[in-house]
């Protein structure tokens, strides 16, 4: 088939085959559907232009164009299927990979992605994002937690107390994802949900990111005196996104719950024998 | 001695945007990993002591550090084990546990002794050559409560082999 589909009672995820790329998610309690795009892409890190001397690094996100690379224009899949989940993994390069999974009962998607260790043999140093793309009509906005607490409405190139003079046009769009960052029409909403503290934007209309990992290979002068460069090499990083599409009456709701069991997820406790009824005495 | 302190006192320091951000010279972050890494000894003698008070047992308790990494010596090398998970939330939870096994079939039985359906996956051979599958089960927790999985592992080999279909394609 031209697709790959995994789905449950909830949600179905297609899949490109040619490509190995998601492709459609849609919400089948609410009867919505969304082509996303998903991928992974990379800025080049800035070590300074005729603009201005600063480079990126451990404090500075500075790209030095607009429009970051793409990893891979492919991924190689592979498809598991079981009666509790189903998987795509994809793998995008021999440093990037991830897989997709959909629980059984589950009304999100579940994306793990692994990247790492970033080479920069090629002198270039690189900032990795994960993007979504989707024909969404968000009007240059785009809205994030702040500190896992209020959600705040963020606008291209604006800032709502002083006139901006945008020098930055990724960098200065870019804002902390602490658990969530969301996009929506007024009719449905693609909310990410993040195990960790990231920096996400939205830099065209129905279009999300995160980065996800970064190596440099230029201080950028603001006191550390080192690129943000792991020695050998290099670290590999694995962490999840979550993916919720539903109707903005209701995803609220559902990203809330989500996150507070992300964040406060169930605690495993192992111990060796059979079994052992519990008894509260 | 079990001692919390130590910890306490690491993970203040740890507050510092630097132990997270990268914002710190290597041999600053290489003292953050010492100072976490020597706090968590005496800690985790004092969560020993407080398990064998509560339980009025004494036993040697191993405290594992890399199940973030799906490597689990209980779980990938006992034939029986348990599982009791915590929920720190209000409210109760429904979650799929994953765990790192050995290649074979496991039967999993919930609290009340009753079957739960369980699957052997795959993972991707990216992720490590030394594990390859993870047990999967669903569990539900009550609110600010714990429940009790029971793992056996059946003889013979892994006949839950998932459907498995590879696309390789040549790069352009």
């Amino acid at each position: 088939s031209r697709v790959l589909v995994i789905e449950n009672e909830y949600i179905r995820a297609t899949f490109d085959s040619g490509t190995g790329f998601l492709m459609k998610i849609e919400n089948k309690e609410q009867n919505l559907s969304l082509p996303v795009s998903q991928s992974f892409f990379w800025y080049n890190a800035s070590v300074g232009d005729d603009k201005s001397s600063q480079a990126s690094g451990a404090y500075i996100f500075r790209p030095s164009a607009r429009k970051p690379l793409p990893v891979s224009h492919w991924a190689q899949i592979s498809l598991v299927k079981t009666a509790l989940v189903q998987e795509v993994h994809q793998n995008f390069s021999a440093w990037c990979f991830q897989v997709i999974r959909l629980y059984k009962d589950q009304r999100h998607l579940e994306l793990e992605w692994t990247v790492g260790p970033i080479p920069v043999k090629d002198d270039w140093g690189k900032e990795v994002i994960s993007r979504f793309d989707t024909p969404m009509k968000t009007k240059g906005q785009f809205f994030t937690d702040s500190n896992g607490r209020e959600i705040m409405k963020r606008r291209d190139n604006y800032r709502p107390t002083w006139t901006l003079n945008q020098t930055e046009p990724v960098a200065g769009n870019y804002y902390p994802v602490n658990t969530r960052i969301y996009i929506t029409d007024g009719q449905m909403q693609l909310t990410v949900l993040t195990d960790r503290s990231q920096g996400g934007s939205s830099l065209q209309n129905g279009s999300l990111e995160l980065m996800v990992h970064r190596r440099l290979l230029v201080d950028d002068g603001r006191g550390v005196m080192e690129p943000l460069l792991e020695t050998d090499t290099g670290d590999k990083v694995r962490g999840r996104h979550l993916v919720l599409l539903s109707s903005v009456r209701d995803a609220a709701a559902r990203h809330r719950l989500l996150a507070e069991q992300e964040v406060l997820a169930p605690q495993l406790m192992l111990a060796l024998g059979g079994s052992s009824p519990y008894h509260s005495q | 001695l079990g001692d919390s302190a130590p910890l306490k006192e690491a993970m203040a320091v740890l507050q510092h945007h630097d132990a997270v951000s990268g914002t710190a010279k290597q041999n600053v972050v290489d003292d953050y990993a010492k100072q976490l890494a020597a706090a968590w000894g005496p800690c985790e003698v004092l969560m020993s002591n407080a398990l064998a008070g509560l339980s009025h047992y004494k036993q040697n308790f191993s405290f594992c550090r890399e199940l973030n990494i799906s490597i689990c010596p209980v779980s990938q090398k006992s034939e029986r084990f348990r599982v009791t998970i915590y929920n720190p939330l209000g409210r109760k939870v429904d979650q799929m546990v994953r765990l790192p096994v050995s290649e074979g079939n496991f039967f999993v039985k919930d609290p009340n002794d009753k079957n739960v359906s369980s699957n052997v996956v795959i993972v991707p051979s990216s992720y490590s050559k030394t594990y390859q599958w993870e047990l999967l089960f669903p569990a539900s927790v009550p609110a600010l409560g714990f429940s009790t999985y029971s793992v056996t592992k059946m003889s013979g080999r892994n006949e839950q082999v998932p459907s498995l279909l590879s696309r390789p394609r040549k790069p352009k």
